[in-house]
């Protein structure tokens, strides 16, 4: 309904402004209907602006803030209606480490309400996993799993 | 609701069983490029049976099932199935597909179509994948994305 | 021939006169995030004038020009230079910006026209920028780049 | 003219079979007109198979083994007609520990003919540096550029 999208949208974009500023430290972020005197057809366009920046287009942030901000939009979807389980692949690719440290943080907060499964090539999300698997192919195409033990 | 575990016969890689453990909290899975990470997001997406189902890499029957390597035959089936616990109940979702196309969805062993287990995950908090499977390399076009795809995510939540 | 400096002032996040020495052999710049390392590699499509200046972000006079912070007004004018050395040699390009949009390019101190940077660069063997600057973000989709494009690379090649 | 450019396609494509294999330790891959009925026009395919795996379609090759075939084209590219200079923005960022070795030995190979400036998050690649520059933003939207010393 369109009242219930509405609100949706207000609670999401509460949210998103929360954690955008807990990842980025300060600096502000809204998602909005690119169309308001179309609300049920409308799409969402967001904006972000790190602290101290000023407000300009998404495509000028860099590969890493772009991908902060799209992380703290998802994690408000998950703020706003949590799910059982989420599964991410190499998300933190782009990440510094006081980003990535930032995400992972995060990460923690809402671990016990959301199972996590992530795909990583990082060391330091390795070490705030709870339980590691290693992939390896000893033989082409065929795919061997080890459980790992973080010592 | 917890994930339990995830067996894989068959599908991409993993021409070997290979049951899979989860636990609660956060489960990392590391390894070297081309070793099969992505392809158990893959077999995630394929046994949740979303919209996303479009976008899994080679999603035809022939690129699902594990087509074996300059030495080895390939095999005929596919086959995942997911475990999940829910207030001490416990699910099974199965996949399973054949070269020649056919497949079919169960549900705590009794066959049913898509639509039954999309309905039956709705119910559970699970919404149609839109936005708890972030793909590889997705997170870095998603703010470049539609206006209305967005609008998408936000409709799965809402 | 290779480049001996960098000279980027007023240049999207180069507020300050910054001078960027080079050397032989291989230079790694690295930064956290959102510190300036792709606007470096921006000052050098923005200085060697070819194709790519389209997919430059933000290629407009208001976005290449350092626009302020909440504390320090913007600028009213970028400018980059870069020098060269080709067989003892030296060769410095310059390209300017003001607000208005007016612009210049230079090649030893004298105006021309961004044709003849492109004309003296394809001299020196540089192309026009198609394989030899990979952006952020650009290898992951290569691959699935349309049949026309790759050959364009080739053909920049050939 | 026609001529040259089959000529460098024919070229190419060798350097690209040799590069690939040094990246992937063995494997086929090439480089061809998708029309050969229409040599003047027609688009470039390249296909990959890395050593002991199937030739399957290349969405189907891992996130990095895709950056890798990516990586083989340019520097096939490089080997055919050498650059004076080459600019890299995080083109590392998806490979594994063993085939990132691979890459950096690759241009440590070409480095004495041609210039390389690479931007990137990864330590063995500023350890293959001959100079290392780093960037801060000590004031938002302002770089401060340091240059500093490998130890
Ligand atoms: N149908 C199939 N049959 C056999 N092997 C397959 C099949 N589909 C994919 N593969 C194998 O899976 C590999 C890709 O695996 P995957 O994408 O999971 O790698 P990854 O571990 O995520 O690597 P990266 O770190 O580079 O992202 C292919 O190279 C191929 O070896
Ligand atoms: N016209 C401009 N005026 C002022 N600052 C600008 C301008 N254009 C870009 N910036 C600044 O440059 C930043 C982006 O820098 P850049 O893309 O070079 O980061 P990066 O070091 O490559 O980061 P990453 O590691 O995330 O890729 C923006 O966040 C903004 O602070
Ligand atoms: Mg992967
Ligand atoms: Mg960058």
């Amino acid at each position: 309904s369109k009242d219930q999208f509405l609100k949706a949208l207000d609670e999401v974009n509460k949210h998103f402004q929360e954690v955008f500023s807990l990842l980025f430290q300060g600096g502000k972020a809204d998602v909005k209907l690119t169309d308001p005197q179309n609300p049920l057809e409308s799409g969402l366009e967001i904006t972000a602006q790190p602290p101290g920046k000023k407000v300009q287009n998404l495509s000028l942030l860099s590969g890493g803030e772009k991908c902060l901000t799209s992380l703290a939009f998802f994690f408000a979807l998950f703020r706003y209606r949590p799910i059982p389980f989420c599964i991410l692949d190499e998300v933190d690719a782009a990440l510094d480490e006081t980003n990535l440290t930032r995400f992972l943080n995060l990460m923690k907060q809402i671990k016990n309400q959301t199972q996590f499964i992530i795909i990583t090539h990082n060391f330091k999300t390795m070490e705030v996993s709870d339980y590691l698997y290693g992939t390896t192919m000893p033989e082409p195409n065929i795919t061997q799993l080890y459980s790992m033990k973080l010592s | 609701m917890i994930i339990k575990k995830l067996d894989i016969h068959g599908f991409k890689s993993f021409s070997e069983k290979t049951r899979i453990l989860f636990h609660p909290g956060i489960t990392a899975i590391v390894g070297p490029n081309g070793t099969g990470k992505s392809n158990i997001v893959d077999a995630f997406i394929w046994i949740l049976g979303g919209k996303k189902i479009k976008s899994l890499r080679g999603e035809r029957s022939e690129n699902v099932i594990f087509n074996g390597n300059t030495h080895r035959t390939p095999l005929s089936m596919a086959d995942v199935a997911l475990y999940l616990e829910d207030n001490d109940e416990e699910f099974t979702l199965n996949h399973r597909v054949y070269r020649s196309g056919e497949g079919e969805y169960r549900l705590n062993g009794k066959a049913v179509r898509l639509k039954d287990i999309q309905e039956f995950l709705w119910k559970k908090g699970v919404g149609e994948k839109e936005y708890f499977v972030i793909e590889q390399g997705s997170i870095e076009g998603f703010l470049s994305s539609k206006p209305v795809e967005k609008r998408a995510l936000l409709e799965d939540a809402a």
